[in-house]
């Protein structure tokens, strides 16, 4: 933030940052315009993430900064405003994984597969966005009324992935050992592998538990 | 094959095929990996119990006879290349912690980072053959994350023209790290260095700590296990104290800062040189957190297509769980989740091994911002893919509170990940200081 106000080029996953220098991020942007037209379009709403990001990490800079104008140690500026800083870090973190993942979509081939990963891709960046309302909303980057078309639109891709959930999982290709239990078997036997599981439990090595006849036995002769 | 299963199989719109060469990254990787599992799978010698039915100590044990077994195999089966035996080693251990994580993911890559060649004549080649088997103690009893605050200390003492090692306080024993507590001989440990008076920051020192043939522990040096944890069963994370404990001035690493024997203090070129180990590590705990979620979501939605119950239509027979919508918003945004995380983790490793290159010609240039995203992503993909993992043990119901589920191991197992190598938020607050600086 500091060195892109200063006007130094800034490369890689930072590099929105570059904006900051010429007021494209504004801390409070005008309500009710939205930056997102079509929120099943990925490109937008990666830039929406984008602003998201740029958005708070401007406001968290901007909170050190007048703490330390208002003379501030920097220790003391930094620490008090680190709760901003860290969710300002987690929204570039998740501008990142959106960004990964869409950029991954180029990469694929095949059609169908192209198709539902796509439909993932939606849900996973509709579902982030609908967990984190509010920042969009202050930033403009969504006006209310798309927040019901978002919780829709998330309802009716699960409908889309659900025909198509086991095979994703499936796709995965992990082995029953690697998976280390009975509950997710690729065969699906699950109940009878479960009870085949519980016999071999150490305490059923023997029918009746020495416990059994050392406390229980004494204790109802007792009684 | 239960039915539903089959059904839901017929139902998908596409061939798992082509999105596992998508995850693998192509076909060829794909076939590799799935010969190299089965060199496990097939390996009588790598059957055994569920470990869920062992004791600790049995565990443990297991732990080490299957590491044992693991090493000559790889050596009967030529896998050298780093990342085929990340491949063994995850299909041997089955996503589990072994005691030797240390010593081939820290002590191995240590030595080969920042020892000088005539180090590594010493000791490398003890270490592949097991001689030497070390761990690396950075972590200690009251400090951790915040490198400048560890307390152990290593003086310069040029009469003798060794270091002195001390543990000065009990906060600062080391302690957490794994196959110290009895399976290490040997340790890297990070301390403070002092010569001719002066402090002169955190350095890498290769340290033995039991005797190469007893395994005894030498005079010195106080050493043994932690105690009982969540989970790590397998691994002896351990605890390590020195009393004025001296080693020869060479088992300082010294490719890149030097004590001269005089105690003149020769500085590194870049304090950034160190950044590389970190950014590996960090970059292998997003893919560890991809793989464990996706561990999850697998068991939960096959289980989902499996397990019918309650009521949508009055009279008629129970339906899939995974008909009801309320488990199709448990789970499908955690499976779009590990998705997203799984091509996240091959982001990293690729970008990582980019830059290693540049490294060694010294250009550090990109080093800074992955060093940052690495610690960022790393605290990012852990809480969140601790939390999923959580969420699909939930979604299986009473079952998945049973170890025959798999998920209690996968979540214990896994959710360490957001303290260890950097407890998340420092993690966050690093990230956040590259972007204020940006």
């Amino acid at each position: 933030y500091t060195a892109a106000l200063s006007g130094e080029r800034l490369g890689g996953m930072v590099s929105y940052l570059n904006d900051v220098s010429s007021q494209r991020v504004q801390a409070q942007p005008l309500a009710g315009q939205s930056l997102v037209m079509d929120i099943n379009d990925l490109g937008s709403l990666v830039e929406a993430y984008k602003q998201r990001a740029a958005w708070l990490i401007v406001a968290a800079c901007k909170n050190v900064q007048s703490d330390l104008k208002r003379g501030k140690r920097k220790e003391d500026a930094w620490n008090k405003n680190s709760v901003d800083l860290v969710q300002a870090t987690e929204a570039h973190c998740h501008y990142v994984v959106v960004k990964l993942f869409v950029d991954k979509l180029s990469e694929v081939l095949d059609v169908a597969a192209l198709r539902i990963l796509s439909t993932l891709c939606l849900l996973y960046t509709l579902h982030g966005i609908s967990r984190n309302t509010g920042d969009f909303l202050q930033a403009g980057l969504l006006a209310p009324v798309q927040l019901e078309q978002i919780q829709q639109r998330i309802k009716d891709l699960l409908v889309v992935i659900r025909p198509n959930a086991v095979a994703l999982v499936d796709a995965f290709d992990y082995t029953d050992t690697q998976l280390g239990g009975v509950l997710g078997r690729y065969d699906g036997n699950v109940y009878e592998n479960m009870f085949e599981w519980a016999k071999k439990s150490p305490l059923n090595k023997t029918q009746v538990h020495a416990s059994f006849h050392k406390y229980l036995k004494p204790l109802q002769s007792k009684l | 094959m239960n039915p539903d299963l089959s059904r839901e199989r017929a139902a998908a719109s596409f061939n798992p095929e082509t999105i596992t060469y998508v995850l693998d990254g192509s076909p060829e990787r794909t076939r590799r990996r799935r010969e190299i599992e089965n060199l496990v799978t097939s390996d009588p010698e790598f059957q055994h119990e569920d470990p869920n039915f062992l004791s600790r100590s049995e565990r443990y044990e297991l732990a080490i006879k299957k590491s044992a077994l693991m090493v000559q195999k790889m050596r009967q089966h030529g896998i050298s290349d780093p990342e085929e035996i990340y491949w063994f080693k995850s299909f041997v251990h089955q996503g589990r912690p072994e005691p030797l994580d240390l010593h081939l993911g820290m002590f191995l890559p240590t030595l080969l980072n920042q020892a000088t060649p005539e180090q590594q004549d010493r000791f490398f080649m003890p270490a592949w053959n097991l001689e030497i088997i070390g761990t690396y103690a950075q972590t200690e009893m009251g400090h951790g994350t915040h490198l400048r605050g560890l307390e152990t200390t290593a003086t310069y003492d040029p009469s003798t023209q060794e270091f002195i090692l001390n543990s000065p306080t009990v906060s600062s024993l080391k302690w957490w790290p794994g196959g110290l507590g009895k399976t290490s001989n040997h340790a890297v440990v990070l301390a403070q260095l002092y010569t001719q008076g002066e402090c002169k920051g955190l350095h890498a020192f290769i340290v033995p700590i039991r005797h190469m043939s007893t395994h005894e522990p030498l005079p010195g040096v106080t050493v043994g296990d932690i105690g009982p944890k969540f989970g790590y069963d397998e691994t002896d994370n351990g605890f390590l104290k020195f009393d004025k404990f001296r080693i020869p001035r060479e088992n300082m690493l010294m490719k890149y800062a030097q004590v001269e024997q005089d105690g003149k203090y020769v500085k590194p070129l870049s304090d950034k040189l160190t950044y590389g180990t970190m950014v590996f590590i960090r970059s292998m705990i997003v893919g560890d957190s991809a793989l464990c979620l996706s561990r999850a979501c697998t068991i939960a939605v096959r289980y989902s297509a499996v397990r019918h119950q309650s009521e949508i239509r009055a009279g008629e027979p129970e339906p899939q769980i995974l008909d009801f919508q309320t488990q199709q918003y448990k789970l499908f945004p955690l499976l779009a989740t590990a998705y997203a995380f799984q091509f996240v983790g091959s982001y990293m490793s690729q970008t990582y091994h980019r830059i290693t290159g540049d490294i060694q010609q010294g250009n550090l240039s990109e080093l800074p911002e992955l060093h940052a995203l690495s610690a960022g992503l790393k605290a990012f993909t852990t809480w969140v893919a601790s939390y999923g993992i959580e969420e699909c043990r939930m979604a299986c119901g009473g079952h998945g509170y049973s170890c025959s589920s798999g998920i209690p191991d996968i979540y214990v197992t896994f959710t360490p990940a957001c303290t260890y190598e950097g407890e998340n938020t420092v993690m966050m607050l690093q990230t956040a200081r590259f972007l204020f600086k940006s």
